[in-house]
């Protein structure tokens, strides 16, 4: 038996729109520690890991560990039928071959159910050790958008480039170059308005604009993205799902011709 | 531009 009742349901809408376009289909995992997933672009280029951990439901139980497979953009669907402010719960048995949510209006004056057809899926589980990265970058989410945004506009790949001066992002294409720069910035009024850089080494990474863009989708989560780089290892940008947990996207590196 | 490499390239599978 499963039962997660999440008081801020407008964040589990807020996750599913940042994985559907990027996942087809993923297997949830519960268990006491929480609910996870880890899921690969079809591709296999970029890997999604969420966690949302079970102290920040207002009511976990989950009675042995469980993998609920679910199209995201299925879930997606389903997810769009609740307010931003109603209270979330999915329910599941433990043999179960459908999942449940339901959704409650903040003044418990509309309760509603859907059921959703689970799904096997076969997927394959990597290990991710933990890392010391050369090049930590926090910056707002809304900035490294419109970075993303903008610059794909004229090229397919980012260069990005952590050195004392600060954080590049460069791209090239048929009608020219773009370069933009973004320095360590604290004096802000706003915490989340600031730029932090903490860099061991320089380091310089090419990725494709079309996954970044991607897991931008993510930026209504959290007022700050964290951008974390080694040479010849996948970048991880990191946006926190409020105090509960976070959601990773790995992207692996292109490297020249 | 450039050869886009494979996430599962860098990451075992448990």
């Amino acid at each position: 038996m499963l039962e997660l009742r999440l008081v801020q349901g407008g964040l589990l809408k807020k996750v599913l729109d940042s994985l559907k376009d990027l996942v087809n289909d993923a297997n949830f995992d519960c268990s006491a520690t929480g609910f996870s997933l880890q899921a690969m672009d079809s591709s296999h280029v970029a890997l999604v890991a969420l966690l949302l951990r079970s102290e920040g439901f207002e009511h976990y139980r989950c009675d042995r560990n469980l993998s609920l497979g679910m199209n995201l953009s299925n879930m997606a669907k389903m997810l769009k039928c609740a307010g931003n402010d109603d209270i979330v719960t999915i329910k599941a048995d433990d043999a179960a071959d459908s999942v449940t949510f339901m959704f409650e209006s903040p003044n418990q004056d509309k309760i509603a159910d859907f059921d959703m057809k689970l799904m096997d899926i076969d997927s394959e589980h990597l290990g991710i050790p933990e890392a010391e990265f050369q090049a930590i970058v926090r910056m707002p989410s809304a900035e490294f958008a419109r970075i993303c945004k903008d610059l794909s506009t004229i090229g397919d790949t980012v260069v990005i480039s952590v050195t004392k001066e600060g954080v590049k992002f460069s791209t090239r294409g048929d009608i020219g170059t773009a370069n933009i720069v973004c320095r360590h910035n604290t004096s802000v009024d706003k915490p989340e308005e600031a730029t932090i850089i903490e860099m061991e080494e320089t380091v310089s990474l090419t990725f494709a604009l079309r996954y970044m863009n991607s897991f931008t989708k993510a930026t209504p989560l959290a007022n700050q993205v964290t951008i974390s780089l080694s040479s010849d290892l996948p970048v991880v940008v990191e946006y926190k799902v409020a105090e509960m947990g976070h959601i990773r996207f790995y992207l692996a590196p292109k490297i020249e011709e | 531009r450039g050869i886009q490499r494979n996430i599962t390239e860098f990451y075992r599978s448990t």
